[in-house]
C-alpha cells in the first residue's frame, strides 16, 4: 500500500543518514521515489560526497559502489531485521580502512540476523564468530572444518597480524 | 529463527554428506579457490526455492548433481536446511523448535521437498520464508561479484526490494 | 592470414601447458578455434583440472576464472611480449596462494613487457618495483606520490609482514 | 619501449597537474577506494584513443573535465604520454628518444591531439599503436571488475585477441 511505502522509505533515510557518513565522513544519501505515486514510481539513490560532484552512479569507483550497497543494505535490516544475510566476498573491492569499517556495520545486525560471509579477507576473519574452512583436499570434493583463529594464522603468512 | 546448520550431499562438488555449523551471529566462509565456498551459498538459494540455472551457475539443473570422478555413483542431490524456531515465528510450527526443510533432485529430473520430513511443494517452502520477505533473490543475498547490483539496476527493479522491506 | 592465426595459436598452446599447470596443478588448457576455416571461426577454451569435471566454464568459481585469464594473459605476453600490460584490481577475487602465484608469473614477461598494476593486496605490492600511491588528502582532489614499502607498512596494520 | 612517466591535468579528479612516474619493470598504483587509481588507467586508455564514454565511467565526454569544486575554473582536460624510445620502434620517429603524445578535450567538445608538440589527428595515434597491437581495449589492458570478459564474452569475439597477437 502506498502509506506504508512511504512509511518504510523515510525510515529507511533516518538510518541512511547515520550510517553513510560513518563509511563517507561528510557525506549524505537519500533514496527517493521517482514519481509522487509509490506504485508506479521507481527507486533513485542520490548520493553527495564532500569535494566531489557525483553527477551519476558510474562515476563512483568499484569500491565506492561496493560501499554505498553496504549502507544502505544495513540501513534496510536496521528498519526491518530479516532473519538473515549472506554475503560473497562483498569485501573485494574494499582497501584495508573500508573493510574494516564494514565489519563494524555488520556488528550493528547482528543481534537481531545472522550473518553469513564468504571472504578472503584476514580483517574480516578476526571479527567474527565462527570460522568455517572449506577445502579440497582431495580433488573435486568438498570438505568442512570449524577453524580457529590462531591455527588460520600458522597456516597463512599474511593472517599473521590477526593475533590480537 | 536462524539457521542452525545446513546438510548437504550431492549437490556440485560434496559428494560425502557433510554437516555445516552456523553461528546466529557472524560467520565467515574461507578457504581456496575453487574449493566449494560459493557452492554452500547456492545451496542455501536452491533450498529457498531457486529455479534459474543460471543464477546457480549450470547449465541445466542436473549438472547441480555432482559430476566429478568418485567410486560410488550419486544418483540425487540433496539439501537440507535446519532451522532454529525457538521462538517460534510460524504459526503453523509453533510446536516445534526445530524445522527441517529438505530439497532432493533426482538425475531424471524429478524433484521432492520436505519440511519437518513431510512431503511438500515447491511453492510450500517458497510461502514459507515469502512471510519473512526471504527468497532467493531478496537484497540479504549477495551473490558473488555482484554487489553492485543495486546500483546498477533500473530504479523499477530497485524499488521491488523496497517493497519487501514494506 | 590463415597460417599465422595457426602458426601463433599452436606457439600460445605451447606456453599455456607450461603456465597453466603452474596455478592449478596437474591441469591442462588448450584454446582451440571452433571451425577448420581460421578466418571464420571463434576461439574457445578447454581446460582440465584433476578430480572437475569442467562441462562449461559457468561451473569455474570466481577466482578460477580469473587465473584461467591470467594463465591465457601470460601465454600471450610470452608469445608476443607487447610493449605494457595494464591490470586493474584483477586479483581481487584470488586466495593468498593465487595472489603469489599470479606476482610471480608477472615476474616472468617482466623483462621484455612494462607492468602497471593496481591492487590492494599486500602480497603483491611487496613484490613490485616501484610503488605509486594515490591520495585525496584534499577532498575529491587526487594527489601522486611515491612511496617506500617501510612507509607503508607504517601506515598499514596488514601490512606488517611485508616487511622481508 | 615503455612508458616513463604521464602527465594529468585536469582529468576527471585531477584538477592539478601531476607528474606520474612509472618503473620499466613493475609498478603498482595503490591508495583508498575512491582515491583516483582507476582514473589514471582511464587516463592512459583515453590518450590511447578511447571514444566510448561508457567505457570510460563518463555520461559524455564534458564529464572527463574535471567537475569538483575549486577556486580555479578548469576549461580543458589534457593528459600526456612520455614514452621511452630508445632503442627506436617507429621508423618515423627513430631520431627521438623520447615520444610525447597528448592528448586535449575543452568544454565546448573540440579536441586536440599531438605527438611531439606537433599537431595531428586521433586516427595519427591510434595507427601509431596499432603497430603494436596496442589499443584502449586490447588483452593487455584489463579494466576493474572485467577480469573474466575474455572467457564471457563469445567465441568469435574471443578470437579478435588472437589475432591482435598473430
Ligand atoms: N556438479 C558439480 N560436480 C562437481 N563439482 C562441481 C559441480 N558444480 C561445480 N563444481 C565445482 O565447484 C568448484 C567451484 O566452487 P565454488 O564456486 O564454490 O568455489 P569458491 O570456493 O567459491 O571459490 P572462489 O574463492 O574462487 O570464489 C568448481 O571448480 C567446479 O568445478
Ligand atoms: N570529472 C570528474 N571530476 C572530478 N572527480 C571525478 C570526475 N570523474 C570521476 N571523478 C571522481 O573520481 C572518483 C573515482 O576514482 P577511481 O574510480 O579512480 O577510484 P579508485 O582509486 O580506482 O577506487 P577503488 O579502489 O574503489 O577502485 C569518484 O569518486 C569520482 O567522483
Ligand atoms: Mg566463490
Ligand atoms: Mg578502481
Amino acid at each position: 500500500s502506498k502509506e506504508k511505502i512511504l512509511d518504510t522509505l523515510e525510515k529507511v533515510n533516518t538510518k541512511l543518514k547515520e550510517i553513510f557518513p560513518t563509511i563517507f565522513p561528510g557525506g549524505e544519501a537519500k533514496l527517493i521515489l521517482t514519481d509522487n505515486n509509490p506504485l508506479v514510481a521507481g527507486l533513485d539513490l542520490n548520493i553527495k560526497i564532500p569535494g566531489k560532484n557525483i553527477r551519476h552512479l558510474n562515476m563512483l569507483s568499484g569500491g565506492e559502489k561496493a560501499l554505498c550497497v553496504i549502507a544502505i543494505l544495513i540501513s534496510f535490516y536496521l528498519v526491518k531485521p530479516g532473519p538473515f544475510c549472506i554475503l560473497d566476498e562483498v569485501d573485494a573491492s574494499l582497501d584495508e580502512k573500508n573493510s574494516i569499517q564494514f565489519i563494524k556495520l555488520l556488528q550493528l545486525i547482528k543481534k537481531n540476523s545472522q550473518i553469513i560471509i564468504i571472504t578472503h579477507n584476514p580483517n574480516i576473519m578476526k571479527e567474527v564468530d565462527t570460522l568455517l574452512g572449506v577445502t579440497m583436499e582431495e580433488k573435486g570434493i568438498s570438505k568442512i572444518f570449524t577453524i580457529k583463529l590462531d591455527q588460520l594464522v600458522k597456516e597463512h603468512q599474511s593472517y599473521q597480524n590477526l593475533i590480537k | 529463527m536462524f539457521i542452525k546448520r545446513l546438510e548437504i550431499y550431492g549437490f556440485k562438488s560434496f559428494p560425502y554428506k557433510v554437516n555445516i555449523p552456523f553461528s546466529p551471529g557472524i560467520t565467515a566462509i574461507v578457504g581456496p579457490n575453487g574449493s566449494g565456498k560459493s557452492n554452500i551459498l547456492d545451496a542455501i538459494r536452491w533450498i529457498l526455492g531457486e529455479q534459474s540455472p543460471k543464477r546457480l551457475r549450470v547449465k541445466e539443473l542436473s549438472d547441480l548433481i555432482f559430476a566429478g570422478n568418485i567410486q560410488k555413483k550419486i544418483d540425487f542431490a540433496e539439501v537440507k536446511l535446519i532451522i532454529n524456531h525457538d521462538p517460534p515465528v510460524w504459526e503453523k510450527f509453533k510446536d516445534f523448535p526445530e524445522i527441517i526443510i529438505t530439497r532432493r533432485f533426482y538425475r531424471n529430473g524429478e524433484g521432492e521437498f520436505f519440511i519437518n520430513q513431510k512431503p511438500c511443494r515447491l511453492k510450500d517452502i517458497q510461502f514459507l520464508f515469502l512471510d519473512l520477505g526471504v527468497n532467493p533473490q531478496s537484497y540479504g543475498i549477495i551473490e558473488q561479484g555482484e554487489v553492485s547490483k543495486f546500483l546498477e539496476i533500473s530504479p523499477k527493479e530497485r524499488k521491488i526490494f523496497l517493497e519487501d522491506l514494506a
